[in-house]
């Protein structure tokens, strides 16, 4: 299927990829 | 697990330096395809707002280089943002990341699949930010991707925004290219 992720999904990811 | 976009993105950087042609100024950064691997390069490199003036960066679909040169391109144009000095410090970033996020995120419905990518040029005498569509004719994509794009960016109703085609931009400059389209 389609991959579409609106920006507070994105945006509740910016901070979880920095501490990986 | 990492969340996989629908997509792999280029992203590109560009540094003026006068003594060189134009594509050799050109620098592909890395490619990308998870909202993970995204946001451990946005975290890493510099804002756009810190970068020298005359720099780019561009981020693309994997296969489509950023000029109007490219085949996905050469049919194109772009929706145009244009920023004023004073906006620099409080919208630049904000309105690039918007940017980035509407890409990755498959912001425009049915027409994800006319954008090509998108660029912010940092100049001193005002900056830029524009979303390229691969072909100017596609009007019903061309309108749905700029109504989307000035909603994301949270822009009033009493600023226009044009989408102008890059064989105009190409042949003229500055205030010469006309806006085929204006949301």
């Amino acid at each position: 299927g389609k991959k579409r992720y609106d920006r507070e999904f994105l945006l509740g990811f910016q901070f979880i990829a920095a501490s990986t | 697990m990492k969340h996989p976009l629908q997509n792999r993105w280029t992203l590109w950087f560009y540094k003026n330096d006068k003594t060189k042609p134009w594509q050799a100024n050109l620098r592909l950064v890395t490619k990308f395809d998870t909202v993970e691997d995204f946001w451990a390069l946005y975290n890493h490199i510099q804002l756009a707002s810190r970068l020298m003036s005359g720099c780019d960066y561009s981020l693309f679909k994997d296969g489509i280089e950023p000029m109007w040169e490219d085949n996905r391109n050469k049919c194109g144009g772009r929706w145009l943002i244009t920023l004023s000095k004073q906006q620099r410090m409080l919208e630049l970033d904000q309105f690039w990341l918007e940017t980035l996020l509407c890409l990755i995120g498959e912001a425009f419905d049915d027409y994800n699949n006319d954008v090509c990518g998108a660029v912010i040029n940092v100049r001193a005498k005002g900056d830029k930010i524009a979303i390229w569509t691969r072909d100017t004719e596609n009007q019903k994509a061309v309108l749905h991707i700029g109504k989307t794009y000035k909603e994301r960016l949270g822009l009033p109703m009493r600023i226009v925004i044009g989408y102008q085609a890059h064989a105009d931009t190409a042949t003229k400059s500055g205030f010469g290219v006309k806006n085929k389209f204006v949301v």
